[in-house]
């Protein structure tokens, strides 16, 4: 389950802050995966309470839309958090889908990606199967067909350790890097944090949505859990 | 298996010191609901009565929704998220697939939380741990009560952090983090922010 509190004390009206609040959930905790679960009690709350000796917030506020990103950005440090203790996990990954066509396709296909078992394993196991990626990105339900196509998307594992060259290419224009530096990809993946970069190519829309390896600790931390 | 190196996550994720917002205090206390007597019950308590509080939240949207879910959402629809100066939580027991004793213990966290700060619907009530189980509500009503009566509530960073512990289950660490902003006018505001989670997480909530 997967319980949070934002607190401030900013006074801001509740239409404004319950906007502020989904409009940063969507983008955070509900862009996180640690195993596909979603729970009965999952629950994300914010309170306001004004101790601020400032003016009352709105939507039409002019600070409005910078206290939004800054509650965002404040968010998706708190969810990846919540990755970061995954049960069992490893490793952090950051699943980057830009130059989509809008952004709930850019999600659907990070979190088929960040939701797959067998890409969560390869994870765990090291293995640059990008396969398993592309897989993953062409079952994923879209919205839109079109924001998918074959000839123009690019996969790449991206090192987050400033070691170079940063980006390993995969997948360039929809063909598959036979001759892939195998050994760069070992070290990429033997990193506690990576990215695996897809660019769509259909459009300008972005979503990172965080995951983590899938480990046998996992197995065993849930295999009892009840009793 | 390539051998993996463990990481030391508390040392590394958890802050030592932080700046909280004026105005909220945090309150803990371990009920007795967990079997390893871990903290387990938390409140989060607004005492800045210089104009009144906003809520807001978003939820899962599991069709199965727990008592504490159904409960807040209701003093959301109800306060039209204003005037609620609590949130209570228990961890160890998650009230979930719990029927109408489920939120018949709910309402009774809420009420007991409501009487002590003498407002009606004034109170979120949260609950994460083992599904299908009831509550034990002697050991969380009094919890409730020692922490105000005791006055188990703090404004540092020991008491957050406290409060962040209380809500754990499998975690490894508990998640707390608190920044500091400046708006264009100058003006300065804080935000804390609180999570737990480690399993069954791949929220859609709204």
């Amino acid at each position: 389950t997967l319980l949070g509190f934002i607190v401030t004390d900013l006074p801001i009206k509740s239409n404004a802050l319950q906007s502020m609040l989904s409009s940063a959930v969507t983008r955070s905790f509900n862009c996180i995966s640690v195993d596909g679960d979603m729970s009965t009690n999952d629950t994300i709350c914010m309170l306001a309470n004004g101790a601020v000796d400032t003016a009352v917030v709105d939507v039409t506020s002019p600070e409005y839309e910078q206290i939004k990103d800054q509650v965002t950005s404040f968010a998706q440090r708190l969810a990846q958090l919540v990755v970061r203790d995954g049960e069992g996990a490893t490793k952090f990954v950051t699943v980057n889908v830009k130059n989509a066509l809008n952004f709930a396709d850019a999600r659907v296909m990070a979190e088929a990606i960040s939701n797959s078992m067998l890409v969560k394993t390869a994870l765990y196991g090291q293995d640059a199967n990008w396969g398993r990626i592309l897989c993953a990105i062409g079952y994923a339900k879209l919205g839109d067909v079109a924001s998918l196509d074959q000839s123009k998307i690019n996969v790449s594992f991206v090192s987050t350790d400033g070691s170079e060259p940063r980006e390993l290419k995969l997948i360039v224009d929809g063909v598959p890097q036979l001759d892939v530096d195998e050994e760069r990809a070992s070290q990429i993946l033997s990193l506690p944090d990576l990215e695996v970069l897809v660019d769509l190519g259909t459009g300008k829309e972005e979503c990172q949505f965080w995951t983590c390896d899938l480990t046998q600790e996992y197995v065993t931390i849930n295999g009892d859990y009840r009793s | 298996q390539k051998a993996v190196k463990s990481i030391d996550k508390y040392s590394l994720y958890v802050p030592k010191s932080g700046v909280f917002p004026q105005g909220f205090k945090a309150g803990s206390l371990a009920s007795g609901v967990k079997k390893n007597g871990n903290l387990d019950l938390g409140i989060i308590l607004n005492t800045n009565k210089s104009r009144p509080s906003t809520a807001a939240a978003v939820f899962t949207t599991n069709k199965f929704k727990a008592a504490p879910v159904l409960l807040s959402k209701k003093v959301l629809d109800i306060s039209g998220g204003e005037g609620v100066d609590a949130i209570v939580v228990n961890s160890g027991c998650a009230n979930a697939v719990t029927g109408d004793v489920g939120l018949q213990d709910a309402k009774q966290m809420v009420g007991v939380v409501n009487k002590k700060i003498g407002s009606e619907n004034a109170t979120l009530v949260m609950s994460t741990g083992v599904i299908g189980q009831r509550l034990q509500m002697a050991k969380i009503s009094s919890g409730i009560d020692q922490i105000f009566d005791a006055d188990k509530f703090g404004d540092d960073h020991e008491s957050w952090l406290n409060l962040a512990k209380s809500i754990c289950t499998t975690d490894t660490f508990p998640k707390l983090i608190t920044s500091k902003f400046k708006l264009p006018s100058g003006t300065e505001y804080t935000l804390t922010g609180m999570a737990k989670g480690a399993g069954m997480i791949c929220p859609n909530m709204a």
